[in-house]
């Protein structure tokens, strides 16, 4: 899978 | 953080209280979609869950407390305590038009096949269509109240300085977020539309939005 687990927008 | 999302995040903000204040003091929902809204709280509940999970900063956990208990009162606000100006014949767009195909494609595109992944996933596709139901009842109903004009034209300026901050976070930190970057390309062509006819109707005086 790709990167961008942890989401930090909102 | 960077200052178009910082604008963005608040530029969402400002719409949510434009739209739960006009309905609070007006004590009326008339030509307020109840489906919209539904779909925006079931937006951030599915997205915010990391509230238990994760801790990215104050910031981020204030505003997202905030998301959601406002627009949890607007539902209030719609469905209970003014439900009698609650304009249902004409919030008649079938969500589960939405639903069926956001549920389907956030199983099939996401970063990781887990509960939470797939649930932010979820968020990020319904949050693109969301708005659909509001525009498909100002069309039905052939106008807007201006003030569901600029609540609509603040939901549209926080998506396009969404892309201002992607685009910012790529050449800064090469930051890029397909799934979130898509879904937030198409969200924004859905307010072009609107964008076009607010300028040339709304802010030219006409104090009510009508189409033609």
């Amino acid at each position: 899978e790709r990167e961008q687990a942890n989401h930090d927008e909102l | 953080m960077n200052i178009f999302r910082l604008a963005g995040d608040v530029s969402h903000l400002v719409a949510i209280i434009i739209l739960l204040l006009k309905i609070w003091r007006s004590k009326s929902c008339a030509g307020i979609s109840g489906k919209s809204q539904v779909l925006f709280a079931l937006v951030f509940s599915t997205r915010y869950l990391d509230l238990f999970t994760v801790f990215v900063s104050v910031y981020n956990v204030v505003m997202k407390v905030v998301f959601l208990a406002l627009s949890y009162a607007t539902v209030y606000l719609i469905y209970m305590r003014f439900r009698n100006s609650y304009d249902s014949e004409n919030d008649t767009f079938r969500v589960e038009f939405l639903l069926v195909p956001v549920i389907g494609l956030s199983f099939l595109e996401n970063y990781a096949f887990t509960p939470l992944e797939i649930l932010w996933t979820f968020s990020i596709f319904l949050e693109a269509v969301a708005i659909m139901p509001q525009l498909f009842m100002i069309t039905k109903t052939g106008e807007a109240e201006s003030i569901t004009t600029h609540y609509l034209f603040f939901l549209g300026l926080y998506r396009a300085l969404y892309i201002a901050n992607w685009v910012w976070r790529y050449h800064m930190e090469g930051f890029f977020d397909q799934i979130a970057v898509v879904s937030g390309v198409v969200q924004t062509i859905f307010y072009c539309d609107f964008f076009y006819l607010y300028v040339t109707r709304v802010l030219r005086g006409k104090g009510k939005m009508s189409l033609p």
